[in-house]
């Protein structure tokens, strides 16, 4: 699983 | 970007323009529960909080400024212009339970510590059941307008085509987060009911009616 590096989705 | 999450915004998009068209069309806010859109209002605020912080794409910003001032917008002139055209009485759910749980969820479960990430988690998980005042007082109602159906069409299938897009973005990116996506599955089915009668009740040009 990736690390959430910052949301890119709305 | 794929074409799942696209279309998915472009339906929330929609959702909000089809919201304020009724408004402005009728000049009424019957029918809309305002307890659904401040929770939404209360969902992008918390969500959108790295606006400043976090750069994605002109697109991502726009986006989350056009939701924020939007669903501000909504509740202050249901709030002013609007006031009198909708009922408080037939809006009663109690969404202290809904913030409060969002709350309990989000310090449970999260990914990280830290403010952005709990204010980030606490609107995906206050989302998926900001609905609930809006389809609660349809069942007391037993009825809605055909352009309020649409618009909460439109806002339940851009939360049914994400969880499409983190399926989609697992297979091919193998990025996966748990937490929006159970969420999204939460929403989407909280919307069954509706999405039955609207497919087949209002897509056949009949009053979207709870039997």
């Amino acid at each position: 699983a990736a690390e959430p590096v910052g949301h890119d989705e709305l | 970007m794929n074409v799942f999450r696209l279309v998915a915004d472009l339906m929330h998009l929609a959702s909000i323009l089809i919201l304020l068209l009724k408004i402005r069309k009728t000049r009424s806010a019957a029918g809309i529960s305002f307890k659904s859109q401040l929770l939404y209002l209360i969902v992008f605020v918390t969500r959108y909080l790295d606006l400043f912080t976090h750069w994605v794409s002109l697109y991502n910003t726009a986006m989350k400024v056009f939701f924020i001032a939007s669903s501000g917008y909504i509740v202050y002139q249901m709030q002013r212009r609007y006031r009198a055209t909708w009922d408080p009485a037939l809006d009663t759910f109690r969404i202290e339970f809904l913030l409060g749980g969002a709350a309990v969820m989000s310090l449970i479960f999260h990914t990280k510590f830290t403010f952005l990430e709990l204010f980030w988690t606490y609107s995906i998980w206050l989302e998926a059941v900001a609905i609930l005042p809006q389809l609660f007082q349809m069942s007391r109602t037993g009825e809605a307008e055909t352009i309020t159906a649409h618009y909460l069409f439109a806002l339940g299938a851009y939360r049914g085509l994400y969880v499409v897009n983190w399926i989609y973005r697992y297979a091919t990116e193998g990025y996966w987060e748990w937490i929006p996506f159970l969420a999204g599955m939460v929403q989407t089915v909280l919307y069954a009911d509706f999405f039955y009668v609207y497919f087949s009740r209002v897509m056949r040009g009949k009053k979207f009616e709870l039997p």
